[in-house]
């Protein structure tokens, strides 16, 4: 019929698009954030648990940038220079997906699902209201796995980190990701020709939305009434 | 670098939580 093949079949893409598969299986289950039932609600026990949460969400992310195409092959320096520039963005990315499918809820873990009044209670509101202001963003355009997938390596490999020692390799990481998503895009989206774009532009808001909350875990950590555990700490330290 | 211990292990090692 003249139809082009490849495009009208609705997974071509996909199968094409090897770097997302890649990312697609490299995507690590959701942990469970487990608050102690023994130990009464309170704005220490919330933050004990979103801290506690964060440093076991560490360590499997951790483990999920290993997976991420090229990023193994950058020196170990560079590697931990993204992470520690990058890592509550992709933390926060990760709250963000999980919380598409609720209203003004942020899905923490499926387990932990913090409202309006539990954000306050913890003090976190201002700052929940800035993630679920992404949250919005996204259930507009309708993200699918794929494209959050993809825009999460992206975020780690774009972090901006002032350390890196190789700047053409992470700018060919970047670009690898970047022509991932524009080849999905284009496969998968043709209705809207700008998507990668729209998707891209995302970000600012999600390096916004991550400097407020290390800020805000920085000062928790100064007033010392919160047990951190080693990796968020040194990831905290980091900035 | 000396303060980034943990993050530096995990990296190194070659067995990530996802191969698990």
């Amino acid at each position: 019929h003249g139809l082009p093949q490849k495009r009208t079949f609705p997974l071509g893409g996909l199968v094409e698009n090897k770097v997302v598969s890649l990312l697609l299986v490299a995507e690590p289950e959701s942990i469970f954030a487990m608050p102690d039932p023994t130990v009464p609600d309170s704005d220490i026990k919330a933050l004990t648990t979103l801290c506690d949460l964060a440093d076991r969400e560490l360590v499997v992310n951790i483990g999920w940038a290993k997976h991420i195409p090229g990023f193994s092959l950058l020196s170990l320096a560079d590697q931990m220079s993204l992470l520690q520039s990058g890592w509550m963005e992709i933390l926060i990315l990760r709250v963000v997906f999980r919380s598409l499918a609720l209203e003004d809820k942020l899905v923490y873990a499926e387990d932990y699902i913090m409202d309006e009044e539990q954000s306050k209670l913890a003090g976190v509101l201002d700052l929940n209201n800035t993630i679920l202001q992404l949250v919005k963003k996204y259930k507009t355009m309708r993200i699918d796995k794929e494209e959050f997938v993809v825009l999460k390596a992206i975020s780690l490999a774009n972090s901006d980190s002032m350390q890196i020692e190789d700047v053409e390799a992470v700018q060919s990481l970047q670009d690898v990701l970047h022509g991932a998503l524009q080849d999905y895009e284009s496969a998968q989206h043709t209705e809207d020709p700008r998507r990668a774009g729209k998707l891209i532009m995302t970000l600012p808001l999600l390096r916004q939305t991550a400097a407020r909350a290390v800020q805000h875990f920085c000062s928790i950590k100064q007033e010392g009434r919160v047990p951190m555990h080693k990796l968020f700490l040194e990831l905290l330290e980091a900035r | 670098k000396e303060k980034h211990k943990i993050l530096h292990r995990l990296l190194q090692n070659s067995t990530s939580p996802v191969d698990l």
